[in-house]
């Protein structure tokens, strides 16, 4: 465990927390895409399978067991609690088309043809792109609360910080992934532009607005 | 040489 990982970590799960607080503080799910936190769901269910035949320390299994339910929590909320407010007709992104390719990928491009293997890489793939229809929603709509900017922020934070995490691990533990580090930097390549408007528009206490 | 790490990340 190295400084980057372990604010990776933190940011990712304050992300997870700030989206669940605020969808149960303002009984309200406008503005969230259930297509990415559906996909979210799946990342997480098919990376974590390893619970069952893996130990790695008590940190690694409390938060992916926190994770998973975080994530199935979300989407109780949306899609039963708070459906009525759940934002439908502008979250209309396919995600076949992202999982139907991270699925075919994970069969051609993995570290071993087993099948916990080809789940761990096809999770890999798919989170890399999980968070588009969330950017879609945000870019049909024009406009995004502070709180789902907050949100965003911290979620691209997070692998940002791996990408620091494996640079690290790479000369002082002699560890690297070639699959994580590429899918990695797809993932944080697809924040840069969010970045940059959260870092010029919302930090200064304004709305995230787009450009007409 | 760098070793493939096993899957010890979240």
């Amino acid at each position: 465990m190295n400084i980057f990982r372990l604010l990776g970590d933190l940011s990712h799960l304050l992300a997870i927390i700030i989206l669940l607080v605020k969808i149960w503080k303002t009984r309200s799910c406008a503005g969230i895409s259930g297509k990415s936190q559906i996909l979210f769901a799946v990342v997480y269910t098919s990376r974590y399978l390893d619970l069952i035949n893996a130990f790695i320390s008590p940190y690694n299994t409390i938060m992916k067991i926190v994770f998973l339910a975080a994530s199935y929590g979300t989407i109780y909320l949306m899609y039963m609690k708070f459906k009525a407010t759940y934002d439908v007709n502008h979250d209309t992104f396919r995600i076949e088309f992202l999982i139907a390719p991270a699925a075919v990928l994970a069969l051609i491009v993995n570290h071993a043809f087993e099948p916990l293997e080809i789940l761990w890489t096809f999770s890999i793939y798919l989170e890399s792109v999980a968070i588009l229809p969330q950017l879609f929603l945000v870019s049909k709509t024009g406009e995004a609360e502070s709180i789902t900017s907050h949100y965003l922020f911290m979620l691209g934070s997070y692998r940002a910080l791996y990408i620091f995490n494996w640079i690290y691990r790479y000369y002082a533990e002699n560890h690297y992934d070639l699959i994580a580090i590429v899918a990695g930097i797809v993932q944080t390549v697809l924040y840069c532009d969010f970045f940059y408007l959260y870092i010029t528009k919302v930090l200064k206490g304004k709305k995230l607005q787009l450009p007409a | 040489q760098p070793q493939q790490h096993p899957h010890d990340e979240l």
